[in-house]
This record gives structure tokens, C-alpha cells and sequence, in this order.
């Protein structure tokens, strides 16, 4: 299975729709600082069901929505796309083709679809159950991953080993 | 459930050893399951890279510790694979030889799976297949377009010439 | 001490605002004492970049945060001065524009400040009065070698040819 | 005052006596990861007295004696010497250079001396009182200060105030 696009409208610093296409193999992303490229991380984690707002940087879930800048107003809501070719039928359903797709308002509410039948998020977890997509802490590699899997506290490796399990 | 992770841990501790001595050319690593309990022990990583004698993680360098972070984590990685793997400036603390042998590490993966590495350092630039920018020319508000590298490595913007 | 600590948070306070615009170009950033008394109050940082609209400090990324970071403590060396000033690898999450102001404001400093520098990046090498390598050629020991910058901007080691 | 050098024999990874010399300005270390920068000013701040041993790495603060290689033995004791002129008169004492210096053995017993005459930590510290030279804290700006200066408990920023007021 493959990620195919990511579609951004609304998310963090996108207030503008914003289309990725990525292929197989590394694909690099580069730019100054704050230019909106660990936002791109955000979003496809988001996307994929991130329930912790403070993983996302934020103090509530409102906070991944454009809050505006010296020269546009904030906007109401956010919307997450992501598209996965289901090559080697993977995924339990029958189609080529998955868009994931997760929107919030203002209010914090939070629906989701999938190939724009709205869903739960439970249905989304379980589609990709037993891919290796999804909660996967290891395949979101940080920077302050480094003291979280070296510390001398284990608990953050212990969650790494039974998710892999 | 406790069988299960013995064996996901044991599979881990041996990719681990390798993942280790290839990002740092030598050395040994190993992971220590303490305790009687598997679902409760606690986990304890233990390394020493090449020449040198063995000591607390906490007396690793910065780009020592970073390595040996990514090596725990590609060796979970190769147990349980997922898709997709996001990696953001991870290379941020390595020197050039080690980011050379980290990019090395990324292209023995086979092509199925997707990495998507966010960088500032070129050598990680020269190693993508894809390659995009992000700018903010508006302040706040982030924009996509197409990269590729200068011939000093030096990434700039592609920008499609109007056909007269 | 209440009256010493508020005179010197005003002083870092008004620094605080003159580091950041410098090293943001612009922007704006304060710091904020809550609560009655001065000396148990939290100290709150409030931190703007230019054209962005005012957000929390965690919602600011790696580089903001590193280079406000580094406004704050730049704002309170000068309130309160050392001889010297050790900087180890704060430029590493810097892209390169940001490490070019860095170092303009280590350069506005005057030559009665020492910055001692340990980094990895060749611009910041190339700012330095004096470069000093430190090699392990024998795994475990270290050595310190004389270094200069090639014209490719690498450090290379100064080797004294032995006069015949 | 200007810090003139920096001696060492036995630090962490610095077996062997090395020597290195500062003038005004800027002076930059450089080298490979895990060559040694780093515990060159762990060096610099244990010779002003640091007592955490966690500060600098370590369990307790033998682990800041050079513990062998593959190839050399572990000695018994690590000693570092740092010399400053006294331009400007700033020191109490009426040398032209003042040369701290500290050595700590296998037992965790540190000694320490000024000018060469055995002194306790108290003395160092009271020579260096509102030189600006001694455990200030945002004298040496380490990559774990970001997190600690703009964290959201303010502790950390209060001590740095507290120290420079
Ligand atoms: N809800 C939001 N609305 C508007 N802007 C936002 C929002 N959330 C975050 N931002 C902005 O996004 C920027 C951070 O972007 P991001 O973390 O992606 O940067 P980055 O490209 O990863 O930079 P670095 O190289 O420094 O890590 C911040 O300047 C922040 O103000
Ligand atoms: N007591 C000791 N005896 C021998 N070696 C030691 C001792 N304490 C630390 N070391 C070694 O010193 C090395 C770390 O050095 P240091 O932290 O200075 O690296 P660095 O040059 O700052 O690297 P980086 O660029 O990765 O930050 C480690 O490999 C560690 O094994
Ligand atoms: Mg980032
Ligand atoms: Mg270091």
C-alpha cells in the first residue's frame, strides 16, 4: 500500500488548499524555519486519528485550524485528506483507491469519511488495522524521540515494543 | 500476549545489534529485558560503539545518542513495518560521516516503503528521489512548490518558465 | 532582592525585545511576570514572528523556538555579562538565514566577550576567530588538532610539514 | 578577564595532558560525533565547580575520570586547570593570572587549588563572585536549554533571573 496525496485545506499554516503527491521511495522536505513543513507531519498523523492535542503542539484540537495572520482572518475549520492506493490489497476493502479524510471545527468536533462516506473513527482504525499504518509511534520519527527511547525510564520503549508486538 | 512480546522483543534485540554495528561501523549493542515479568520488566538499551568502553548511555555524545536512537527505531521498524515512515530532522545532531551512513541505511530499505524526511542538510536533499519546498513568501501562510538542487547542492525553487 | 529582581527582569525585559526583532527581522516578543509578588511569580514568554498572528510557544516551530530561545538568553548575558559564553551545537536547529543572524548578533558583541562554539556547520566555522578540531584517531582518546577552512569551506586539519 | 587556557589530564575522554588556548573572540570546536566537544566544557564547568555530577553526565562524579578504552586502562584520577588573565583588575587578588585547578580521584574526592595553593570550592567561588564567572547558568547554552527556557513550568526561566539579579 502506498500514500499516494495528501490534501491540506485550513490545517495549521495551510488556508489554502494544498495538494502533495508523494511517490515511492524518500521523498525530502525542505525550507526555512517555520515555514510549515513538521505542520505537514501534523497533518498526516492528524489525519490518521491523533487524538492528543498536545502531540500536535496545541493546548486543544481547535488549535490545528489557520488561526489567522497580520493579514487574514482565522477560519472555522480544518480538513485533512489523505489517499492510499490499496496495491496488494492490504486493506480489507474493495477498493484501488482510499481517501481518509478527518475534518474539525471551531467546536472541536471532529468528523471523519472514508471515499466520502462519513464514518467513525473506529472504522478508520479499523481499516488499516494490521497494515502498520496508524498509531505507529516509531514510524513518526522526531527529534525528541532520541531522549524518549534512550531515558532511563522505560516506559516510552515499553510502548514502542508492545505496539510492534 | 506475553509470549508475543518475547518474541516481537527478541526479533527487536537482534535487528538492534545489526541496525547498530551498521550505523556505527562496529561497536555492540543490546537490549536487557529486567525482571521476571516480560510484561512488566523494564527494558534497558546498552551500547558501545567501536573502541570504546562500555558506559551509561547518559555519557554518549549528542550525535551518539541520536544514532543509536535511529538504530532502535529502524530495528523496531524492520519487525513491524509500517507504509510509510515520517522522519523530521532527525539528521539535525549527526556529523557528515554519520548522516552518510544513516542515508545509506535508508536505501537498503526496498522501495516499497515510503520515507518522508523533513531536513535542513544537503547531503539528505541529494539522497531524496522527490523532493519539495515549503515557503512562506505571505508570513503565515505556507505554500508548496517544486525543488531541485543547484549544482552546488544548494536547494531553489523550479519555477515553470510561461511558454511564450 | 524583590526590588533587585524587578530592576533586573526590566532590564532583560527590554533586551528580551531588542535580541528577538534583531534575530527575527522584525516580530515581537515580551516577557510577563504574573501574579503579586515579583518573586514567586511565573515568568511568561510571549513570542510573535513577523506577519504571524500571537500563538502559544508550542505551537512555534523547532527553529522559532530554538532562536527565541536563544534571544531570551543573549537578553540576560547582556543585563548581566560573563567573560565567556559557551555555545554547544545551538545552531543545529537553524536553517541558514537564521544561523547568519545568529552569528551577526555574536559578532555585536564585543572582543572583551569570548564565545567558546562547538558546532557542526560550516558557516558558523567560518565566523570564528580561531578553529580548534578535536579528533579521536584512537578510538576513545581524544586529541586536539589546529584546523583551517579549505576553500570548500571544510575543516581540515593544519599539518605542520617538518622542515627538511 | 579573559580565559586564557584550558588544561587537561584524565577528563572523560582525554587520557593524555592537552592544552588548549583562547583569545578574544570567537573560538570554534569542531570534529565527529562523540570526538570530545562536549566534554571539553563539561571540563571547563567542573573546574568552576560544578557539583552535579547528572550535569555532566554521570552517575556520580568518578564518571568524569578517564575509564579506558579497548586498548587503555582506566586511571584513577582526572585533573583540569584553567588559567585567566586578570586584565582589568576584576579579581580580588593581586596576580596577573589566576589559575583554578581541580582534580577528583577514583573515591569521589574532589581537591582544588588556586595558584597553585590548595584552597576549598567556597574560596574559588568567593574569587569569582560578580566577575560573571561561576555556575551562571545561561553562560553556557547547551541544545536541552531551549526546552527549559521556554518551558511551561517557569522554574527553570526563574533561576535564570534569579542568578543575574
Ligand atoms: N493553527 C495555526 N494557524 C496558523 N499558523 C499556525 C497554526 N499552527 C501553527 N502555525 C504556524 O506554523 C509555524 C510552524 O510551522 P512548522 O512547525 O511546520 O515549521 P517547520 O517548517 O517545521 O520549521 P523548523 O525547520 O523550524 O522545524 C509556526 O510559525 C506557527 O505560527
Ligand atoms: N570517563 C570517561 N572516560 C572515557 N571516555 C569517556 C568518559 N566520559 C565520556 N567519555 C566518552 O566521550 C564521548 C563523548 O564525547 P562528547 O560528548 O564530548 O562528544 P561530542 O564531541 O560533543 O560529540 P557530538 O558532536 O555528538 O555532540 C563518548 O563517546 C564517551 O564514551
Ligand atoms: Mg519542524
Ligand atoms: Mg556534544
Amino acid at each position: 500500500m502506498l500514500l499516494n496525496k495528501l490534501e491540506l485545506l485550513g490545517f495549521k499554516s495551510f488556508p489554502q488548499r494544498l495538494k502533495i503527491e508523494f511517490g515511492s521511495g524518500i521523498t525530502c522536505i525542505v525550507g526555512p524555519n517555520g515555514c510549515g513543513k513538521t505542520n505537514i507531519a501534523d497533518a498526516i498523523r492528524w489525519a490518521l486519528g491523533e487524538q492528543s492535542a498536545k502531540a500536535l503542539r496545541g493546548g486543544s484540537m481547535g488549535d490545528v485550524i489557520f488561526n489567522g495572520t497580520a493579514n487574514r482572518k482565522p477560519i472555522g475549520m480544518a480538513e485533512v485528506t489523505l489517499t492510499f492506493s490499496n496495491s496488494g490489497s492490504l486493506l480489507p476493502l474493495e477498493y484501488d483507491e482510499i481517501a481518509v479524510n478527518r475534518r474539525v471545527f471551531r467546536s472541536g468536533v471532529s468528523e471523519y469519511s472514508l471515499n466520502k462516506t462519513p464514518c467513525r473513527l473506529k472504522d478508520i482504525k479499523d481499516v488499516f488495522f494490521d497494515t502498520g499504518i496508524g498509531s505507529h509511534a516509531y514510524s513518526l520519527i522526531e527529534q525528541e524521540m532520541v531522549d524518549h527511547v534512550l531515558s532511563d525510564n522505560s516506559g516510552h520503549r515499553r510502548f514502542l515494543f508492545e505496539e510492534a508486538a | 500476549a506475553s509470549t508475543l512480546f518475547l518474541e516481537t522483543f527478541n526479533s527487536v534485540q537482534q535487528k538492534f545489534r545489526e541496525t547498530f554495528k551498521t550505523l556505527f561501523e562496529g561497536g555492540d549493542a543490546e537490549l536487557r529485558l529486567l525482571g521476571e515479568d516480560p510484561l512488566e520488566g523494564e527494558i534497558e538499551v546498552v551500547a558501545r560503539p567501536r573502541g570504546k568502553s562500555l558506559q551509561s548511555l547518559n555519557l554518549l555524545s549528542g550525535g551518539e545518542r541520536a544514532l543509536t536512537a535511529i538504530a532502535l527505531l529502524f530495528a523496531i521498524y524492520l519487525v513491524k513495518p509500517s507504509p510509510f515512515c515520517i522522519l523530521d530532522e532527525v539528521d539535525a545532531p549527526l556529523d557528515d560521516a554519520n548522516i552518510h551512513r544513516f542515508l545509506g541505511m535508508l536505501k537498503t530499505f526496498n522501495k516499497k516503503t515510503q520515507f518522508i524526511v523533513i531536513t535542513h542538510n544537503k547531503r539528505t536533499m541529494e539522497a531524496a528521489d522527490y523532493l519539495y519546498g515549503i515557503t512562506m513568501q505571505e508570513p503565515g501562510v505556507s505554500k508548496v512548490v517544486s525543488v531541485r538542487l543547484t549544482d552546488a547542492g544548494e536547494p531553489e525553487e523550479v519555477v515553470e518558465e510561461a511558454v511564450a
